[in-house]
């Protein structure tokens, strides 16, 4: 696999804070869990309403749903397993890598 | 193979390279190439300079137009997009009376990868590596490309934590690809008139101010003009993108390199985000790399008739 199969499990996660304590909250998780922002580039951008898109490992990815599942806001998986994705991003490539 | 060369692909450095090496010698009448400087590890920095000579009853210089690509490693759409851009302005310069007059008048600086120590880790060892590779005295490597130069260092969006993903660095210009670039565009700051600098992903078409909220002096045109280029975008195959100013349309930063070339007279300047908006965010399959590609080229060619025609 590609990249020693070392993303297999982790996930990103779309999370759009409603308010300004969501965000602030959020903004904390992000920095305790070290995630990877995607979008925005820095958690100081991070405010209500605007679209945070986080790449979390398997483990940080559990701790964060837990978390947003107990705090009651809304996220969206918009990759369930990144080294699926990463792997399709160039079949070719990943085939011939292979064998 | 050279020869196949699949612009509907994604490259390694070693790849572009070669490619690069191969446009020079096969294309010569069109494309130059030369290096601007080298990286923290000691790569060459190339860019390809487009365009006919001028002959000799025209005007002895020519303005010209500065693209670059890969400030951030992970966004490998970039890169794609400025090796299909050389690919399209030499396969269409005699077919396209658009891109003949374009090459004829102007000058193109196509710089398909401006962190190549960043871009060739993105594909050894870690897929989403956003900054250069230049360490310090810190334990963390590398700086934010975009966060590096020199207007209003430092500031808003900025971090000083050398181990945040929008570190700006120990001080402006650190980074030596960041230095090569601006020497290079400060020198020719009286012919470049217009600025392009590509990243994904969002959609949009962004122009100055990254740092402030205020309207940039000659906003009517510059807005105009992003306006007719998101909607040559939407003509290729309906993708909506966004425009405006960075700051009230993606977040306010400091550092940038589309406020720098600004600020340094270059009156167009412009920051495409390219697709997508978060379905496959950095992962943007190679089955995507074709309409991207073609709707952005309308895009950018768009600008720069706007540019020939004068505001």
């Amino acid at each position: 696999h590609l990249y020693n199969n070392r993303y297999d499990g982790d996930k990103v996660i779309r999370v759009v804070p409603k308010n300004d304590d969501e965000a602030d909250e959020l903004k904390h998780m992000y920095q305790q869990l070290q995630v990877d922002l995607w979008q925005p580039s820095s958690i100081s951008n991070i405010w209500k309403d605007i679209i945070t898109d986080v790449h979390a490992s398997n483990m940080s990815s559990e701790a964060l749903l837990t978390y947003l599942r107990q705090a009651n806001m809304e996220y969206k998986i918009l990759v369930s397993n990144l080294q699926q994705v990463i792997e399709k991003q160039s079949p070719s490539r990943a085939k011939r890598k292979r064998r | 193979s050279i020869l196949k060369y699949d612009y509907e692909d994604y490259h390694t450095l070693e790849e572009i390279e070669k490619w690069m090496h191969h446009m020079n010698r096969s294309h010569s009448n069109l494309v130059h190439m030369f290096s601007i400087g080298t990286s923290y590890e000691g790569r060459p920095l190339y860019v390809l300079k487009l365009g006919t000579k001028p002959s000799s009853f025209r005007k002895s210089y020519k303005r010209e137009i500065w693209m670059d690509c890969g400030i951030h490693a992970r966004e490998w759409i970039g890169p794609a997009f400025c090796q299909w851009f050389v690919k399209e302005a030499i396969n269409t310069y005699k077919s396209d009376p658009v891109m003949k007059k374009i090459l004829d008048f102007l000058y193109i600086y196509v710089m398909p990868v401006l962190n190549p120590d960043g871009y060739r880790y993105s594909w050894t060892h870690d897929r989403f590596w956003r900054k250069t590779r230049s360490k310090m005295r810190y334990n963390c490597y590398g700086v934010d490309a975009n966060r590096n130069w020199k207007v209003k260092f430092c500031e808003e969006g900025a971090s000083l934590n050398p181990c945040d993903n929008t570190y700006c660095g120990p001080y402006a210009e650190s980074e030596p690809e960041v230095k090569a670039v601006a020497q290079f565009i400060h020198k020719r700051r009286k012919f470049i008139k217009i600025y392009i600098t590509f990243h994904a992903y969002a959609q949009m078409i962004l122009y100055p101010y990254s740092y402030q909220y205020d309207d940039i002096p000659n906003f009517k045109c510059v807005e105009s003009a992003a306006q007719k280029a998101v909607q040559a975008i939407n003509s290729a195959f309906g993708v909506r993108y966004r425009h405006g100013p960075v700051a009230s349309t993606l977040y306010l930063s400091s550092g940038s390199s589309v406020d720098w070339a600004y600020n340094n007279g270059i009156p167009y300047s412009f920051a495409f985000e390219l697709r997508d908006t978060g379905y496959y965010g950095f992962l943007l399959p190679d089955g995507l790399i074709r309409p991207t590609c073609i709707e952005t080229m309308l895009a950018v060619k768009n600008i720069t008739m706007h540019l020939l025609k004068k505001c």
